[in-house]
């Protein structure tokens, strides 16, 4: 009879898996339980293998990897214990052209039930958005938001 | 139950009342470097009830307050209101629309209002933990932040998923 | 008379402002030393006021706005002890439009005296490489380097 | 004096022989997420001198060994080189031309050859040192760096330029 953390892990880490699948095409990501001397679950790591490369501990990936990855396990927990909105600060900052489209694809799957609230710079990402607002600073030190696409 | 708007009065850079109405699905935000977008999520943490400074980016809770700039001179209050529609009932709440608002003052006193009653931080936060919203935790991705959760240590990973369960 | 430190210092903090004032097209940036009880220094602290709004202690910045005190600062470091090449990695991540094409405009002036190796997803910053480099790994887990512009 | 090339062997995922030309002025790098850019500058770095083993992405100096893909076995000696143009004499050199090579082995062995003539880390680093190149120091800006700087708390920035001067 599992646990209710083991219940929810195994929840998380069937996400994590599949996220991670759909963001690098391939590859291979699960959670491994770490126990102490009494046999308890005491730490969690994550173990990832990227699309023809070999299992590589998380601080070897690039700037990329690492931002998908961590992606790939939030929006795992997000699956597994909803809220009604999410607030992503320019989490698409460190990728590249390919990845932002599958990163794109993977909010406009997540939005059909969770609002999200992303702030960007790249212009992929803005054309996912239903409405798209700028914020500018016509007057000095003073922030104007401006709509610029509405639903 | 979903976020209709946010309005935001003298927090920060936004002097002015400012409404921004949200989709239900995605709403994006643009803009140059430091016009306010990061101020904006800020806002929405401050208003689920962060108390950790740092993650505001201010050193105290004053700073949260319109400073002044060139031309126009330093604000007494600022205050954040959400919007929230709850006509599926997701909450306790009786209205079909409900209004949490937070404000602060230059003497750091900060106050709470449900639907324009002053209430408390507790009974906020439990309304909306029935709303299936659990403060800031890890639904809100600071810039400079999404690969943070990478550098956690496997106990600090595992008490992440404590708070899942 | 000065002690060396003093002389660098007043070297490093003339730069520092002229490129911070530079870069944001106004401001004022400054250097100031921090005394322990015996009247020494024993410490620095930067002192930025953006255009129109109040001096801000750097924690409270913008993460664009950082990036370009930190570049405004390093550089500043740079021109007063030179080294024959510099390395920069993704440091326009941050950057708006307005502000990549401000960098590069510094980088350009700069690379008058020195080498500068640059990496970027950037368009702009690009442009300003008199050689450029595409890096891909066709061969899965294997690097190749395609040499796609020459001066 | 300036850096005409760099050659990789066996560094990281630089399997096979790569020479890179540089510019005088602006070398830039681009390329999709993962395939090679910021390794290139880890070897840069630790061919300057770099020994914090987190600076270059690694847990120990054998991780900096090509480790092998689906499709090739990994190697055991990677290796990397600078070829420095010297025809000014900046550097008390006879050639015009001089090249610095830094070797490591699988069993963690490091070696470090001055025009094909194996030499110590401090002679190397001296001869560095007489061209202006002071180990990795902030002259290399790693991903995710660039803020770095500005966190340094004020006795580390004061450090930061005794160094320079
Ligand atoms: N209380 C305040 N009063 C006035 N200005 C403030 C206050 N707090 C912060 N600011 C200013 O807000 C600006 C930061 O805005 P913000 O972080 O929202 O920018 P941003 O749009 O996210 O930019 P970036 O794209 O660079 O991340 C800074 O210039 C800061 O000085
Ligand atoms: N010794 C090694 N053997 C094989 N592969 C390695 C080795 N060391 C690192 N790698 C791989 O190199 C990749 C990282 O490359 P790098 O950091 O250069 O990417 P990048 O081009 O900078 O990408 P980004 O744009 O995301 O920053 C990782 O996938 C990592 O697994
Ligand atoms: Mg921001
Ligand atoms: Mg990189």
């Amino acid at each position: 009879i599992k646990s209710e953390f083991e219940k929810t892990l195994g929840e998380v880490e069937k996400n994590f898996a599949v996220f991670f699948k759909r963001m690098f095409m391939g590859g291979e990501a699960s959670i491994e339980k770490l126990y102490d001397e009494n046999g308890e679950v005491k730490g969690i790591e994550l173990n990832v293998r990227l699309p023809g490369k070999r299992k590589q501990s998380l601080p070897l990936l690039s700037g990329g990897e690492k931002t998908i990855t961590a992606l790939a396990f939030l929006f795992a927990l997000f699956k597994v214990k909803p809220s009604p909105f999410y607030v992503l600060d320019e989490v698409d900052a460190a990728l590249d052209e390919d990845n932002v489209v599958r990163f794109c694809e993977l909010l406009n799957e997540e939005a059909k039930t969770s609002q999200f609230i992303v702030i960007t710079h790249n212009k992929e990402t803005m054309q996912s958005a239903n409405i798209l607002y700028g914020v500018t600073m016509e007057e000095e030190g003073i922030s104007k938001v401006v709509s610029m696409k509405f639903a | 139950m979903y976020l209709e708007e946010i309005e935001l009065y003298g927090f920060k850079t936004f002097v002015s009342n400012t409404k921004v109405i949200l989709s239900k699905n995605i709403t994006a935000i643009i803009g140059p470097n430091g016009s306010g977008k990061s101020n904006m999520v800020d806002a929405i943490r401050w208003i689920l009830g962060e108390t950790k400074m740092t993650l505001l980016r201010a050193s105290e809770s004053s700073d949260l307050i319109f400073s002044g700039s060139n031309i126009k001179s330093p604000l007494s209050v600022a205050s954040v209101k959400m919007i929230f529609n709850n006509e599926e009932h997701t909450l306790p709440i009786k209205t079909p629309r409900f209004i949490i608002e937070r404000r602060i003052y230059r003497n750091k006193e900060s106050h709470y209002y449900l639907n324009g009653e002053e209430s408390s931080l507790q009974s906020v936060l439990s309304t909306f933990n029935s709303g299936g919203i659990f403060g800031a935790n890890f639904a809100i991705v600071g810039q400079g932040r999404v690969e943070e959760i990478l550098l956690a240590r496997p106990e600090e990973k595992k008490a992440i998923l404590d708070k899942v369960a």
